[in-house]
């Protein structure tokens, strides 16, 4: 039997692995993660996404390919080509996954296996959308796939960044660089008026990711229209990603 | 040993049981639960709010009596006094309960327990807050709490109306009266002009729940103030669970 490759060793040729993260779901992290890579993308880089989220993979529906089979060659898993990036995910796999079965170590093996039999080798900058969570999966993959560094997605609503400031910890503890935060569906636009404001004021657990020296990469508004685009997979790129990934690097 | 009680002997002087439901965590489920409790209670009746939220069991810190212990008497448990209502959670009994342990039918064990073992004799109105989900647990109560009907709270997101909708179809099919959906979150009122406005415009799912004749009970606006009151325990009550109430009767 051919030896388990270490994820250090895999996409070796990959020059930066950016980490997106979040305490819990539903905060907007795989639109964030696709936003990231679509942004990267625009400057010119040779982009990837590997779409870790195996418990949610909406990474292809965001994408417009959820009806796409990426193809193998030499033992390899080529990547599905959209909106000029490279994305794998196991969304692409298999039908009508039963998230049940991913616990622990079967989880990180499915994702060892992404990073490892997939031929990265046409991308210079990959991004993994991790599934929620701060847990073992997180902790398993942050140690294993060597990553520049991670960004966590919050909202500004307290339970979202308590898990987010969980988030901060971990990755430090695992020697993790931490980009920053970027917080979703922190602002509105009101249609009357046209004034954009914090739907939440800023509070306790803000001064404690400042406290902790914690980039605040930018806020996103809550807006239809990006729910919208993720469904009909002709996602917004928002202005943030640019500054996101001026940052990383 | 003792025989043990079907659910339908439970809080046998009950008048009527509402569930409060919803199809995915986060939605407010257990803010809207604790709004209708204090909504009855302000109304005159005798109001019973029992959390079978076990993974998330956030009544007693909403209530401001997190660290009350209920005291027993002749072999039952009698509910906590706090804002007019008589509130039982596990939230009361454990400490840093680990919501893993909770699967299938264990967790239909401590919830049916929840009933059985309390003295709900001071009580007309019982208001169940489920966990959040449309699975085996929620189908196993509402078989066999014997419930007056249902309420599903849900935010203005395709996916959590996706969700809600399971919902409604799993209430009608074990014979569920559905009272109607709640949906939170759902305006902003802008702190510039002062006009509320809708998060997300109304859309095909918003028509499902009309073709499918589910009464729309109301819209509760986001506000810090009501996550704030949560946390610190002091629920603020909205206008909507009057009708909400009204309905039920
Ligand atoms: N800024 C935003 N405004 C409105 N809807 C959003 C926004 N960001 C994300 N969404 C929507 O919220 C839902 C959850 O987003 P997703 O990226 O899947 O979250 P996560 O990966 O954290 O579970 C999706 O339907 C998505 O389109
Ligand atoms: N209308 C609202 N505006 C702002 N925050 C809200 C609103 N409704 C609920 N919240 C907050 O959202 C979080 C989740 O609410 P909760 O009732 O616990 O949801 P669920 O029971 O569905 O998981 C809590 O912090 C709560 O205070
Ligand atoms: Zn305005």
């Amino acid at each position: 039997t051919a030896k388990r490759p270490l994820i250090e060793d895999l996409a070796p040729g990959v020059r930066h692995k950016i980490i997106v993260a979040s305490g819990k779901g539903g905060v907007g992290k795989s639109t964030v993660a696709v936003n990231l890579a679509l942004g990267l993308a625009a400057q010119g880089h040779r982009v990837g996404l590997l779409d870790a989220d195996i418990y949610g993979p909406s990474v292809p529906t965001m994408l417009g390919v959820a009806d796409r089979r990426p193809e193998a060659t030499g033992g390899k898993l080529l990547p599905v080509s959209a909106h000029g990036i490279q994305a794998v995910s196991l969304g692409f796999l298999t039908e009508g996954l039963n998230p049940i079965i991913w616990r622990g170590p079967l989880a990180s093996r499915a994702i060892e296996q992404l990073l490892a039999d997939v031929d990265w080798s046409g991308v210079d900058e990959l991004v993994l959308d991790l599934p929620p969570g701060t847990g073992d999966i997180q902790i398993s993959i942050a140690q294993k796939a060597n990553p520049t560094g991670a960004i966590i997605v919050t909202t500004p609503q307290d339970v979202a960044l308590i898990d987010a400031i969980r988030g901060v910890h971990m990755f430090r503890k695992v020697e993790v660089p931490v980009i920053g935060v970027v917080e979703n569906m922190s602002t509105f636009a009101c249609p009357h008026c046209g004034r954009e404001s914090n739907i939440f004021p800023r509070g306790a657990l803000h001064h404690e990711l400042e406290r902790l020296e914690v980039p605040m990469l930018g806020s996103i508004p809550i807006d239809p229209a990006v729910a919208a685009g993720g469904d009909r997979g002709e996602p917004i790129v928002s202005a943030h990603p640019d500054s996101a990934a001026a940052r990383a690097y």
